[in-house]
């Protein structure tokens, strides 16, 4: 899964 | 991706392209906060700043330019289209939206996840979101008619953001550390600025008569 805080959502 | 995230993400699409399809066809912007436009166009740009360097998928990229675009052809076309622009209510769409956007400047420069540019940016979209409505309720509320394409521009928008409440549930639960405090906090707010106008949609909607909302 993407690391945390990458930011996957719109 | 879980269904609740892409119900969100579709339902969101919908509002924006409903609303400039009805702009493009009717030629009219009646009834619509050109405030509540332009503070989205700034959500959109402020968040996808990384739109070129950070690529998480074909859909994610897709999705934002599309938001992009279409949020910023709609404040195109009630502030510069010769004849859509005459149908703006300019008098009663009087909220002053600066004052929306200072503090949620200041406070994504207190809370947000780096204080990096392009973090505080996204914090600043996050909060900007949250409140961006709210010049278009103050018009609905002041011109107390609401066509049935504007109510159906903030019932997709507030469904937008009840679908990603769940998301968010959803994804807590399954994933292990899925932890977004700054836009659970300001989504959940930004739902609750929805929940009075629902109920108001909902009740006229079941008894059947024109939508009012108190004033």
């Amino acid at each position: 899964a993407a690391p945390d805080n990458v930011k996957d959502e719109l | 991706m879980n269904v609740f995230r892409l119900a969100g993400d579709m339902t969101h699409l919908l509002s924006v392209v409903v609303l400039l399809l009805k702009i493009h066809t009717i030629k009219s912007c009646a009834g619509i906060s050109l405030k509540t436009q332009e503070l989205y166009a700034v959500v959109f740009a402020a968040r996808y700043l990384d739109l070129f360097v950070h690529f998480v998928s074909l859909y994610n990229t897709v999705m934002k330019l599309v938001f992009l675009a279409s949020s910023f052809s709609i404040v195109w076309y009630m502030k510069r289209h010769k004849i859509v622009r005459r149908t703006y209510d300019k008098d009663h769409d009087t909220f002053r939206h600066y004052v929306l956007v200072l503090p949620c400047l200041l406070l994504a420069l207190l809370i947000n996840e780096k204080f990096t540019f392009r973090e505080v940016m996204w914090a600043f979209s996050i909060y900007l979101e949250a409140v961006a409505i709210f010049p278009q309720l103050v018009l609905l509320q002041r011109t107390r008619n609401i066509d049935n394409l504007t109510g159906q521009y903030v019932f997709f928008l507030g469904a937008y953001r009840v679908l990603y409440i769940l998301n968010w549930i959803y994804r807590y639960f399954t994933e292990p550390h899925f932890v977004h405090w700054i836009s659970w906090v300001a989504g959940i707010v930004q739902t609750l600025l929805y929940a009075d106008f629902f109920y108001y949609y909902i009740m006229s909607w079941k008894n059947n008569v024109k939508l009012e909302l108190p004033a």
